[in-house]
């Protein structure tokens, strides 16, 4: 029943066209807060099936705990910016597989690999002024790193970063013109 | 002083040196779009007077502009033109408060658009509702179509209802309509839809042009129960939205077949979560 908070927030909301501006400010933030806790409790779900899904066979579950990111979309992922390795585990809900281009707010340059353990394309991508200056932005990633996933049909992937240690030379070009 | 083309194996987008967008063509198909004023307009909000619908403010239910022109909110704009082998884009900053940049991917079939705008600001007393303008040579007449919720999309006629001898007082609202998902305009050879990320109001206020509606900030209640204008000050400078448009340019008869499944990835679109990782890639592999 872990997901009904969130279930039951999304109805709420809706119902009362929630995204209009058709309520008070303070209704809007318990709105807001019905959501935030709706998906806390969904990330309690994620996990659940994310320790069933990841371990290999015959090994135990990992204990390594998977987080949300709800800030991308203003290049902010406090939780792994400036992290030595971290994994990226990206769930496709689609019946056909897909190719998606993501993005990974960091402070630094990254090694990605594939879940073959390739080392796979990425670059980094300055983030804007604009995105800096948005109010409430604590982040200090002035990069997105930005790399193609392929996933298959309702199924999922894991990326694995690793920071570089040493000035490596660049292999693929950014050019900025302004 | 040179152009900024974005240019992958299905797309190319052709922006000048002053950041107007110019082009969007369909390589595969051979099919080109020409835009003019592509970019953030806004309406002035009508103040009303909070009681009678005749002097009914724009507000959180009633969008009623003072004029039917908007006006662009800025006259110069600053572009950066970003080329890696992933990604190209061009990040075209209008003024301090409204910015898109245009994006397109490795191997895309579409163009997105990640507009921000706001805090709008209102300290000249003036209640704002901002627009994303694409005015296009799309031979579109006075159609368009809009979805329903995510269900049928309906042909939109200005200034015209299917069931009703309609009388045009709101030469603008009266135009608009939710565009849930997406909405296009097309005419004998092309089409050039657009998918949004969340509900938006939406028209086509002249032969060619297709404008969103993104963002507003009003002063004044329209008085029909909220009791509080659409102001969002709560942290003292009201809110900045970010959001994307998706935009297609395809044959009418392909169209649905690119927006469709385009739509399906944007809105069922990969889940990410993140975990530190204590072992180096040997022991973790």
């Amino acid at each position: 029943n872990s997901i009904f908070y969130l279930s039951e927030a999304m109805g709420v909301a809706q119902h009362h066209d929630a995204v209009s501006g058709t309520e008070k400010q303070e209704v809007a933030f318990d709105y807001a807060q019905r959501l935030s806790q709706g998906l806390s409790s969904g990330n309690l779900v994620i996990n659940q099936a994310y320790s069933r899904l990841l371990p290999k066979a015959g090994q135990p579950p990992p204990s390594v705990p998977q987080l949300l990111c709800h800030l991308t979309n203003i290049s902010e992922c406090l939780t792994v910016q400036d992290q030595t390795r971290f994994t990226v585990t990206l769930w496709n809900p689609t019946i056909q597989p897909v190719l998606h281009h993501f993005r990974v707010p960091v402070t630094r340059a990254y090694t990605v690999r594939d879940p073959t353990g390739q080392p796979i394309l990425s670059e980094l991508i300055p983030v804007s002024d604009q995105t800096k200056k948005i109010p409430g932005r604590t982040s200090t990633a002035n990069n997105d790193l930005v790399f193609r996933a392929s996933l298959p049909a309702l199924g999922f992937n894991t990326y694995y970063f690793e920071a570089k240690t040493e000035e490596e030379p660049a292999k693929a070009q950014v050019k900025i013109t302004h | 002083n040179e152009e900024c083309i974005l240019q992958n194996q299905n797309v190319r987008v052709e922006i000048d040196a002053q950041g107007n967008l110019g082009h969007i063509i369909n390589l595969k198909k051979s099919l080109a779009v020409e835009f003019h004023n592509q970019g953030f307009y806004w309406y002035q909000s009508f103040p009303g007077n909070n009681s009678r619908s005749e002097f009914q403010a724009s507000g959180a239910y009633i969008f009623r502009p003072v004029s039917a022109d908007p006006q662009p909110v800025s006259t110069t704009r600053t572009i950066t033109c970003i080329k890696a082998e992933n990604v190209q884009s061009a990040r075209i900053v209008f003024n301090d408060w409204a910015s898109q940049e245009i994006i397109l991917y490795d191997e895309a079939e579409y163009a997105e658009v990640e507009w921000t705008v706001g805090p709008i600001p209102v300290n000249d007393n003036i209640g704002k509702e901002i627009i994303l303008r694409y005015d296009t040579d799309v031979n579109s007449g006075n159609k368009f179509y809009t979805d329903a919720n995510g269900r049928e999309v309906l042909e939109r006629t200005r200034d015209y209802r299917p069931t009703w001898n309609y009388t045009v007082v709101e030469t603008v609202a009266g135009n608009y309509y939710p565009v849930n998902s997406r909405i296009w305009i097309k005419d004998q050879d092309k089409q050039f839809t657009i998918l949004t990320d969340r509900s938006e109001g939406g028209s086509s206020i002249h032969n060619g042009s297709v404008e969103l509606m993104l963002h507003r900030r009003m002063l004044y209640d329209d008085a029909l129960g909220v009791g509080e204008a659409l102001n969002e000050a709560a942290f003292g400078q009201g809110l900045v939205v970010r959001g994307r448009h998706v935009l297609f340019l395809e044959s009418p008869a392909a169209s649905a077949a690119y927006h469709r499944i385009g739509a399906q990835r944007m809105y069922m679109h990969p889940v990410a979560t993140y975990a530190l990782i204590p072992q180096s890639y040997p022991s973790y592999s």
